[in-house]
């Protein structure tokens, strides 16, 4: 399984339509301060299925849609997506790409597509389970994610360990 | 339930024990259960030492050598259970040049068999990328995204 | 006792939103009392607006403009109580090369009514110094000091 | 006042009697993760009376004497001396070089003196208080204490704020 895109559109920052594409290896992503990285590794816990905002840096599930800047109105709806070559079929689907898509209105309603088919969140969940690509997996790791290892008292790393094993 | 657990905490035991000395070019770590006799409940000690050093609290250590402790027992999890991609969001703030340099070349080792995206601000571990792109506010408030940069591997 | 917290609290207030200014290059920034009838119990927020962006959440900020944000808020408690002198351990870690700028040029000017100790592994940071230590472990375990560099101020 | 020199002797990686001077100004500390660089900061701390072994990252005061390495045994006494150019009269002592000295053996007990004649803690912490150099001031900033900021609560914060004012 490999990524091959992620697009983004009205996801925090991303006020317009975003695509970046990636390779087998390590893709860097670089700039300064507060361009939108980091915002970049939420758009992909989030299209993973990440439920708890708190993870996303946010307070309610709305804190994702971009709401504005200096010059520009807030948006409405805020979408991501991940394109994957499932040429090796680690996902269980016919399809040699795989593109799984979120979306949230502000009204805190959600839709889930898998190949631009509607589907229920449930439903992403169960297909990257298969691929080890759950939330609860070191899918993404973040400086906080070390903090909070180093940080936690030995009772606490032992949920970690469950977690991630 | 607490077979399981034995079998997945002595393998990923042996990668952190492996990964550690590979990170930290010597030296050796393991992880402890805090009470061998209570398998279902009891806590996990990281027990640490530095090449060169004594064996250490966690706590005394340095910035650095506590960040790199960490991404050798997070990397240890992931060989247990692999991931197809990682995202690594500037894991290597805490790092020095050295550290750096041994972080990425033990990046591009992982990488034939784990795809990685790695928000960095360092040097060296843009040097390891096979490509690279760069976020940009031109535009206060809203994210650009500009070239892709192909990276020239030395080799 | 609410006078005198009312004082400090107004005086704090305009150190911290001129230093955000000057260290974010704009925008503004605030404490506010989460209850203004109650002096003596209240709890303090902070409400940030980074240059052209909306007003945020600390939380939806970025690692290197929250990092930025409180040493605008500690150095706004350091004009209001100043001490001889200060030691500071990697506070630059998480800000980029325009940011680390920014922040030595503040203070090299704070460094004219007080005296700086910085531990830091930024260039830009090391280049404000007017006198630099290494400290290194030839031994492993044990610290070392190396040869004293007398900075270079070009002008 | 101005800090000349801060001299560690058996002070956690500090096997060596070491000698750091200071000018006015900016001084730069440099040098490889593990070095010894915030064990600097973690000595200005201790020598200015911090009680709180955990704002040292130890479990117990004897945390701070050298414990030893590959090739070297413990120590059985830690040493941390501040030495001030008083000339402006801050600290309200009839000299114009000031050092204070913090010790500490392994059984636990401490001696502290001010320009080599032993007194108290609270001697050195009263004489500290004149000049603004208490423990709980800004006098030592880590990354640290700027996450903790972070991260406090409202109510927390105020405690920072009652503190640092
Ligand atoms: N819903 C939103 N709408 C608009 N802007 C947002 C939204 N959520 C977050 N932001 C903005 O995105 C910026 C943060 O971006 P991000 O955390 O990705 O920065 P970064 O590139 O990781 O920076 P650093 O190098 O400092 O970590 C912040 O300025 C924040 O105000
Ligand atoms: N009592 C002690 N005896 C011997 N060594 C100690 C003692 N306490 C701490 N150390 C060692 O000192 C080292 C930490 O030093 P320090 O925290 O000053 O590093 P640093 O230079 O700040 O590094 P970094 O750049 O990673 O922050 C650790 O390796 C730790 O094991
Ligand atoms: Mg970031
Ligand atoms: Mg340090």
């Amino acid at each position: 399984l490999l990524l091959r895109k992620l697009e983004a559109y009205g996801f925090k920052s991303f006020a317009e339509k975003t695509e970046m594409e990636f390779k087998s290896g390590i893709t860097a992503i670089v700039g300064p301060n507060g361009s939108g990285k980091s915002n970049i590794s939420d758009a992909v816990r989030w299209v993973l299925g990440e439920q708890n905002i708190r993870n996303l840096r946010g307070n309610k599930m709305e804190d994702v849609i971009f709401s504005g800047s200096a010059k520009r109105r807030p948006l409405g709806v805020a979408e991501v997506s991940l394109v994957f070559d499932n040429t090796d079929g680690l996902l269980p689907l016919e399809f040699s790409e795989v593109t799984i898509t979120r979306r949230v209105f502000r009204s805190g309603d959600g839709e889930y597509y898998i190949n631009k088919a509607p589907c229920r969140l449930k439903d992403i969940h169960d297909l990257l389970l298969e691929a080890g690509l759950s939330r609860e997996s070191m899918t993404v790791i973040s400086q906080n994610k070390i903090d909070e290892v180093l940080n936690s008292k030995p009772e606490e790393r032992r949920l970690l360990f469950e977690e991630a094993a | 339930m607490a077979k399981q657990f034995k079998a997945a905490f002595a393998q990923i035991n042996d990668h952190f024990g492996e990964l550690f000395v590979r990170l930290f070019g010597g030296g050796r770590a393991q992880l402890i259960l805090a009470d061998p006799n209570d398998i279902l409940g009891t806590g996990i000690e990281i027990i640490v030492q530095p090449p060169g050093k004594k064996q250490q609290n966690l706590a005394l250590l340095s910035g650095g050598e506590r960040a790199l402790t960490v991404i050798a027992l997070l990397f240890a999890f992931l060989s247990f259970r692999p991931t197809p991609f990682c995202v690594l969001d500037e894991i290597d703030a805490a790092l020095d040049e050295a550290n750096v340099q041994r972080f990425s070349e033990f990046l591009q080792d992982y990488a034939r068999s784990t795809q990685f995206i790695v928000v960095t601000h360092r040097k060296g571990t843009m040097e390891a990328a096979d490509v690279m792109h760069g976020v940009t506010m031109e535009e206060s408030g809203v994210s650009k995204l500009i070239s892709v940069k192909f990276m020239d591997k030395a080799g």
